[in-house]
């Protein structure tokens, strides 16, 4: 999407980082992997205050819709599980 | 874990972290 | 994207579940955080031989193009920073 390099200097970049970290601890307590998520957030020195949403949080959701539309791509809709609104979108 | 955790038994003994877009994605042995 | 509860029934979900806990546990050890990743995966019982990617890993390289598509949205570009690639793309 990116010429090469570019990447790196896109100016979401930095708020990017924090709302992953912050998306990943909510997956990991979500998942019930509370040892981990405290574990995260004290190996990476996160300070601030952390209100969660519901279950199962905002990364599990929107990667799953994400995966469905990978899987129901035209050159993989064959060898990939999909469900029948991603292959409408693809078409569509 | 709860409802929504990933399945105890991965589809694989061996999973690879790769990039899901690399050509070669879908030949690498698991 | 699917009517309500349907999401549950998609038939990508397991693939989509077990692809993401692999990312995530990639993303921990990338970001440096290994006692959690250690503990993520004693925590959703995985003894499983995993090979990583490249850092970042896809996780990261993957949330910052979609954060970035979500800055650069019509609705959220004046508010958010984003790539002028991306404000492309959203334009096209």
């Amino acid at each position: 999407m990116y010429p090469k390099g570019k990447a790196a200097g896109v100016p979401s970049d930095g708020q990017a980082r924090e709302k992953l970290a912050l998306y990943v601890y909510e997956y990991l307590l979500h998942m019930g992997a509370q040892k981990s998520a405290q574990s995260f957030l004290s190996e990476i020195h996160w300070e601030k205050n952390i209100t969660l949403g519901e279950p199962p949080g905002f990364l599990h959701s929107w990667w799953c819709v994400f995966w469905d539309l990978y899987c129901a791509a035209p050159d993989r809709r064959e060898t990939c599980e999909h469900s029948s609104e991603t292959k409408v979108f693809h078409d569509y | 874990p709860s409802e929504y955790a990933p399945p105890p038994n991965p589809s694989a003994d061996h999973l690879i972290a790769a990039n899901p877009f690399d050509d070669n994605y879908n030949s690498i042995s698991y």
